[in-house]
């Protein structure tokens, strides 16, 4: 299956990363 | 969260005494949602980046010039920004630019994405997209519409796809729109 993604889900992800 | 596709980072700084080549170097790769936002933020934003100096974000395997066997046929959907724009829209733009292709955005088309590239000048930056294959009409403007649409550029505003062909042989400010959106 093709891994697609949203930019809002994309987005979440921004400031999870930044705060590891 | 795996993506797609692994997707190499690559930094061009401008030294006249050297070769284009030795100008270009490849800064990694990455093939997860996380570690591109650890790579985002750890490197400098385009807007900061001195007049001279591209970031491309290519397909792993595909290099970022026209030669690669896998752009050569290919060409690329060209957004030119004013210099004013390089304060106000440029980092949103590529940002939203590489969304769209480690998102895959492009739904079947993004398979034609070969990367992406930002150029720093002087003179005024520019943001393309480089599609493999510059007769696929049907995928090329696919590709335009989406990409314009994701940009939020206005209807008013017509964006081209240029061969890499035609700008080999031509300065880059007279290459001829092939499709525009």
């Amino acid at each position: 299956e093709k891994k697609s993604y949203d930019r809002e889900f994309l987005l979440g992800f921004q400031f999870i990363v930044a705060s590891m | 969260h795996p993506l797609q596709n692994r997707w190499a980072l690559w930094f061009f700084k401008n030294v006249r005494s050297q070769p284009w080549q030795c100008n270009l170097r490849l800064v990694t790769t990455f093939n997860t949602v996380e570690d591109f936002w650890s790579l985002y933020s750890h490197v400098q934003l385009a807007s900061k980046l001195s007049s001279g100096c591209d970031y491309s974000i290519f397909k792993d395997g595909i290099e970022p010039m026209w030669e690669d066997s896998r752009n050569k046929r290919g060409g690329r959907w060209l957004i030119t920004l004013s210099k004013q724009q390089r304060h106000s829209d440029l980092d949103s733009l590529w940002l939203e630019t590489l969304l769209c292709l480690i998102g895959e955005a492009f739904d079947d088309y993004s398979e034609e994405v070969c990367g992406a590239v930002i150029n720093i000048r002087a003179k005024g930056d520019k943001i393309a997209i480089w599609t493999r294959e510059a007769e696929n009409r049907e995928a090329v403007t696919y590709i335009g519409k989406v990409y314009k649409e994701r940009l939020g550029l206005s209807s008013k505003v017509v964006i081209g796809y240029q061969a890499h062909a035609d700008t080999a042989t031509k300065s880059s400010s007279l290459t001829k729109n092939k499709f525009v959106v």
